[in-house]
């Protein structure tokens, strides 16, 4: 009894995954590896072909982005919706870029925190330990889930619309350069574990309810949910990899790297605010960083 | 903290789309 009720957990967060996060993996490597029948990556890797990769986005996800921008709150619309093709000079590509990224990040913030809320037993934490293990784990999330959209020549952004060379990406200026590679180093690494959706909804579950992040008021209910996700993850991953040796572990030892990649992250984004003038922080991104680490 | 995280707050708090348990 007590293997099918992780089996059940393991259905139950897959199920969630499947419908807050719109690019899955498979979806993803299908589209990487030209299987995907039409859907076929707009390829951008040079100035030329990032201005016409925004003009394809701007004029097919207007109503989305002003969705986004509602999401957010106050006081964003102003500059997001000046973050338009040709409206600024080719020298302010690299912050233009920055902002759909950071448009992208808000949203997938909101996704992120939907799935938080369908963990059992999420939902009935203290409601300050339930911002903490946000505050704490959406980042790790996040950079988690942009591997299964890299490749070691690319990545996908909007949603698997665009494709974006690493090599463009590093000839950006710095500290913009400096900002995904660390990502693709990760990514390429990680997915030679080969994980499927279903591997990734238990895995960002277990991240999710880390009980050692700073401030936590009660620490036991998290640790008993983990302890629970982990049990169903381990179970899951000896079933659906059966020949891969310590997996289980392999996946766990990733979590050093995320929280290292968090601290290096946030310390860019800290120091763009010191270089940049024109730089404006998304406001829920902002309180997510504010005094982080 | 939900004070000083009021967008992170509001979104689990928001009961639009949450996941039936």
């Amino acid at each position: 009894p007590e293997a099918a009720d992780l089996r059940a957990l393991a259905r139950h967060l897959y199920e969630a995954y499947l419908k807050y996060f719109p690019l899955t993996k498979a979806k993803a490597r299908a589209i990487l590896s030209g299987k995907s029948g039409d859907n076929v990556p707009f390829v951008i890797h040079d100035i030329k072909s990032l201005m016409e990769g925004e003009q394809l986005i701007n004029n097919g996800q207007t109503s989305f982005q002003e969705q986004q921008i509602a999401t957010a709150g106050h006081g964003v619309t102003h500059t997001f919706t000046h973050c338009n093709i040709g409206s600024e000079p080719p020298d302010g590509v690299e912050l233009r870029f920055f902002y759909s990224c950071q448009s992208r990040s808000a949203e997938a913030v909101r996704e992120v925190t939907e799935f938080a809320k369908s963990i059992p037993g999420f939902v009935n934490l203290d409601l300050n330990d339930q911002v903490t293990l946000l505050k704490y784990g959406v980042i790790e999330v996040l950079i988690l889930m942009m591997s299964p959209l890299m490749n070691k020549d690319g990545t996908l952004i909007s949603y698997g619309q665009i494709f974006m060379t690493r090599e463009f990406l590093k000839s950006l200026r710095k500290p913009f350069c400096q900002m995904l590679e660390p990502k693709f180093d990760f990514s390429v690494k990680f997915n030679t574990l080969e994980l499927d959706d279903s591997d990734m909804a238990l895995f960002l579950a277990v991240i999710i309810l880390s009980g050692d992040r700073p401030g936590l008021l009660n620490v036991k209910p998290i640790e008993q949910l983990q302890e629970t996700v982990l049990h169903s993850l381990e179970l899951h991953l000896k079933i659906n990899h059966p020949d891969s040796l310590q997996l289980f572990a392999k996946v766990l030892q990733k979590m050093t790297d995320l929280r290292q990649m968090v601290t290096d992250h946030v310390q860019l984004i800290q120091l763009l605010k010191k270089t940049e003038v024109d730089m404006f922080l998304h406001p829920l991104l902002q309180e997510i960083m504010k005094d982080l680490y | 903290l939900k004070e000083k995280h009021k967008i992170l707050h509001r979104l689990l708090q928001n009961s639009t789309s949450p996941v039936e348990l």
